[in-house]
């Protein structure tokens, strides 16, 4: 419990970007594959938002092992830290 | 707005301007910080039906109810999941969970693109006149992306998704980052998107000038505006003892000085802290400061709270100095006590007599508003400029349009400082940014569309661009008020936007998706990096020589590395770019003229007349820089301009040396 809320606390947010050409024909739905990648490296890590016009994937928050892992899987284009805008 | 229209010829053209079907079924989506529907400037008195087209929605949340929306603000939405993963909770008792502006930003901006007309709109009396927004038929879709902890790319991402999907026409974005490449900036890879499905995006240039590379959304399928003055300004002079007066801006309206001159200190005098002339929080002794005039000096925090902090104090008024990083820019705030700002050199002298005097004095007299002034417009010193630090070899900004002392609707939730100590409320306000500039350019893009359904995003900023002045009337070029000098391409990009001749350009320079994606190879991505910006696999031929010189922008930037050319004197480049134009006008012959100022360039095209007989009719032309080599740091400018006697179809030329 200690080590998962360690984990927990040094998480930070990503945007994922997925090849969708890439999602393997045994999942109906992309969101399903996004789930899936996103579980094979986190069991409590949970989709922020899932985007289908502006990018094909999704944001989470994961600790720098976690986004590591995931951009080595396959399908992953991008682990992409998230970033702060301010207005002009 | 009050006065731009004006300014932009679009009140004295109100005839060329269409007010069809089409105008009003052009959709403006918002990113900021939300919109206050109670604002006059949402009235939708007149318009039709919400068109059909529009898949949006109201979103109901704090404060906010479905009939908050009408036909003029037709979609509200808000994107918070990335913030409070962040953050934690939004805190409900500081800001609205719900599409509500409780900062004034989103309003001012949504208002200044397409609010409706409200007769005899004013702050305190300031700026008193019409406003509307650019395009008042226009309807106005509202994404609430920016809380008081920021903007998280994450909400922006989901509210460019949302947007996409919603049908807007025109992306409004006045907010930035830093720079990063293209396929790790999440406004460039969700404008991409949205410029695939026709979408015109219009971005902030930024407001870190007047230095050199400071710019923000430089992606070349993003539109990217820099800030101008207008004709307006809003005087209130520091007479100080010795009988001088010193010209400086105000908003103040409130209790009045006594008529008599007031103790005046330097805040550095009255602070033990080593800013002290900064008028920070904290900073100033109430000893030394009570029913004195203080100077404060620009910079760090702001200029408003800086009048707050001398209130706090017990301070009369305030005489806020410019330093060198503004110059003699000018930006007028409503500011809580007596208050002017002044230029660096009224602000030196002022110092001086202080330090000379033994007991100086000041009086500020204010004199409300002032149109007509000239020069104007003046690049403004705080509109970020190039080089463009990703691709020197496009140049941005794009253009300028006006973006100081604006006036436009603002939220009823906080007062025109935006400071919360600020009880005051207000239906309008004046502020400035390139915040400002962007949404003039997102309107006047809408009556474009509204105005030539069928053009692409690339066609509508080559109109807006190549029909931009760089010279006042007079003939004089452009300045820029950070040196007092001409300003550059890198300062005013393609120059001034001029509504009324974007409607009629007669060329365009046109740009598909496929396009960016031949640049995109050009900059050599990496396949992963190309589909992470256009979601979809592109393979770059790798028989074919991608330039980026040949992207058919409506501007030209060559950037020459010294090292490349050797360090000898006889060394020269020759870069050649490609471009096309596209006839939107009735047939016509098109000369091309160039003009460059420095001898180490020798600029020729090829062919130098190009014939058009029909509506979309393309033919190209090849530029060829002969460019000698300069040290490292030079610049020079120039213009290539087609004409056929009816329309002048004008590019920018910015040549480095880097």
């Amino acid at each position: 419990a200690a080590a998962e809320a360690k984990q927990k606390s040094e998480r930070a947010t990503y945007i994922v970007h997925m090849d969708k050409s890439e999602m393997p024909t045994s999942f109906e739905h992309h969101t399903h594959w996004y789930d899936s990648s996103l579980k094979s490296v986190s069991d409590s890590a949970r989709i922020i938002y899932t985007y289908n016009n502006a990018i094909h994937g999704f944001s989470t928050r994961l600790s720098p092992q976690e986004a590591d892992s995931l951009a080595a899987q396959p399908g992953i284009l991008s682990v992409l830290p998230e970033l702060r805008y301010e207005l002009h | 707005t009050t006065r731009t229209p004006e300014f932009l010829g679009l009140g004295q053209n109100a005839d060329l301007i269409p007010e069809s079907d089409s105008a009003s079924d052009v959709v403006i989506g918002v990113l900021d910080t939300g919109a206050w529907p109670e604002s006059k400037s949402f009235d939708d008195s007149g318009l039709g039906p919400v068109p059909d087209s529009w898949k949006g929605a109201c979103e109901t949340g704090t404060n906010f109810t479905s009939s908050s929306c009408n036909k003029k603000l037709i979609g509200a939405r808000y994107f918070y999941n990335g913030y409070e993963a962040t953050l934690g909770p939004i805190d409900t008792s500081k800001e609205s969970k719900s599409p509500r502006d409780d900062d004034g930003h989103g309003t001012h901006t949504s208002t200044t693109a397409a609010g409706s007309v409200v007769e005899r709109a004013s702050l305190f009396d300031y700026a008193e006149g019409n406003a509307r927004g650019m395009a008042t038929r226009a309807r106005v879709a509202a994404y609430k992306v920016c809380w008081i902890g920021g903007c998280f790319s994450t909400d922006i991402l989901a509210a460019i998704d949302k947007a996409i999907e919603d049908g807007v026409n025109v992306m409004s974005m006045s907010l930035g980052g830093g720079t990063s490449d293209f396929y790790r900036d999440s406004v460039a890879i969700g404008a991409f998107a949205a410029m695939e499905k026709g979408i015109l995006i219009s971005c902030s240039a930024g407001n870190a000038g007047p230095s050199s590379y400071s710019l923000s959304n430089v992606a070349p399928w993003i539109t990217t505006v820099g800030a101008g003055t207008l004709d307006r300004d809003f005087p209130a002079y520091a007479s100080i003892g010795n009988g001088q007066n010193y010209s400086g801006v105000s908003l103040y309206r409130g209790s009045e000085l006594p008529g008599k001159l007031l103790p005046l200190i330097y805040a550095a005098n009255a602070s033990n802290s080593t800013n002290g002339n900064l008028c920070m929080m904290g900073t100033l002794t109430p000893d030394k400061v009570r029913g004195k005039i203080v100077l404060c000096d620009r910079g760090v925090n702001p200029r408003v709270q800086k009048g707050a902090v001398v209130k706090a104090a017990g301070g009369a008024g305030m005489v806020l100095s410019n330093t060198a990083a503004n110059g003699e820019e000018l930006v007028a705030d409503a500011h809580l006590l007596p208050a002017t700002s002044v230029g660096q050199n009224s602000g030196d002298a002022i110092k001086k007599y202080i330090s000379t005097e033994s007991d100086p004095t000041v009086t500020i007299l204010f004199e409300g508003t002032k149109v007509g002034v000239k020069p104007s417009p003046v690049v403004a010193a705080f509109s970020s400029r190039g080089p463009n630090s990703i691709t020197p070899n496009i140049l941005k900004p794009d253009l300028i349009a006006p973006g100081v002392n604006i006036l436009a609707g603002w939220s009823g939730a906080v007062g025109p400082t935006g400071l919360a100590t600020d009880p005051r409320r207000v239906e309008f306000n004046i502020i400035s940014g390139t915040s400002m500039s962007c949404p003039h350019v997102s309107g006047l893009a809408a009556l474009l569309k509204g105005a030539h359904p069928d053009w692409s995003p690339a066609a509508i900023r080559s109109a807006l661009m190549t029909t931009a002045y760089v010279q006042y009337k007079d003939g004089q070029n452009l300045l820029d008020i950070a040196t007092g000098k001409e300003s550059t391409p890198f300062d005013h990009g393609a120059g001034h936007v001029d509504p009324v001749k974007a409607l009629n350009p007669g060329l365009v320079y046109d740009l598909t998706a496929d396009d960016y994606l031949s640049f995109l190879c050009a900059l050599n991505y990496t396949a992963q990096q190309i589909n992470s910006v256009a979601r979809r696999k592109f393979d770059c031929d790798a028989s074919k020589k991608y330039s980026v010189n040949d992207l058919n922008y409506p501007s030209f930037a060559v950037n020459i590395e010294t090292s490349r050319i050797g360090s000898g004197s006889g060394g020269f480049t020759v870069v050649k770019h490609t471009r096309t134009l596209t006839n939107v006008a009735a047939k016509g012959d098109y000369m091309v003229s160039i003009t460059t100022m420095s001898p180490a360039v020798k600029i020729s095209v090829e062919p130098q007349m190009l014939s058009f007989s029909e509506v979309n009719e393309k033919k190209s032309y090849t530029v060829t820089f002969t460019v000698s080599s300069m040290p490292s740091d030079e610049n020079s400018f120039g213009r290539l301009e087609w004409s056929d006697g009816k329309h002048i179809v004008a590019s920018p030329i910015a040549i480095s040396w880097s």
